[in-house]
């Protein structure tokens, strides 16, 4: 995935089943936002691989404080390429009689 | 704790905790 400046990796172990699954989040590279930013440390949070759009997260992220709203994109974009690779490595990892 | 916790309006609950310093992207 591209280097967006902003980390997201699964918080849990994945089971590969509940659709609800626990991410972290962190900012690697400041300098790739284009807000100025307040280093708050890793922001945990579940978010539910079905019916969740990371850009709506992205955006409350932004309403919550944590980011500004001119990185929503990028935040949302390094959410959407996370959960791109859950479900790809989940459907790799399904087993033919499932 | 250096652990704080935010709840959005619309529900959603964000926990923040320190970032591990072996994660963080070398300078």
């Amino acid at each position: 995935a591209e280097d967006t400046g902003v980390r997201v990796e699964i918080n849990e172990e994945d089971d590969g089943k509940k659709s609800s699954i626990a991410l972290k989040l962190w900012v690697e590279d400041p300098k790739k936002l284009k807000g100025k930013y307040k280093d708050t440390g890793a922001i945990e949070f579940t978010f539910d691989l079905v019916s969740e759009v990371p850009e709506v997260v992205a955006q409350e992220m932004v309403e919550s404080g944590f980011f500004l709203d001119c990185d929503v994109k990028i935040v949302g974009k390094s959410i959407r390429d996370r959960v791109a690779l859950i479900k790809w490595r989940r459907e790799r990892t399904v087993s033919p009689g499932n | 704790s250096a652990t704080a916790q935010v709840v959005h309006s619309a529900g959603r609950r964000f926990i923040v905790s320190p970032v591990p310093e072996a994660r963080l992207k070398e300078q």
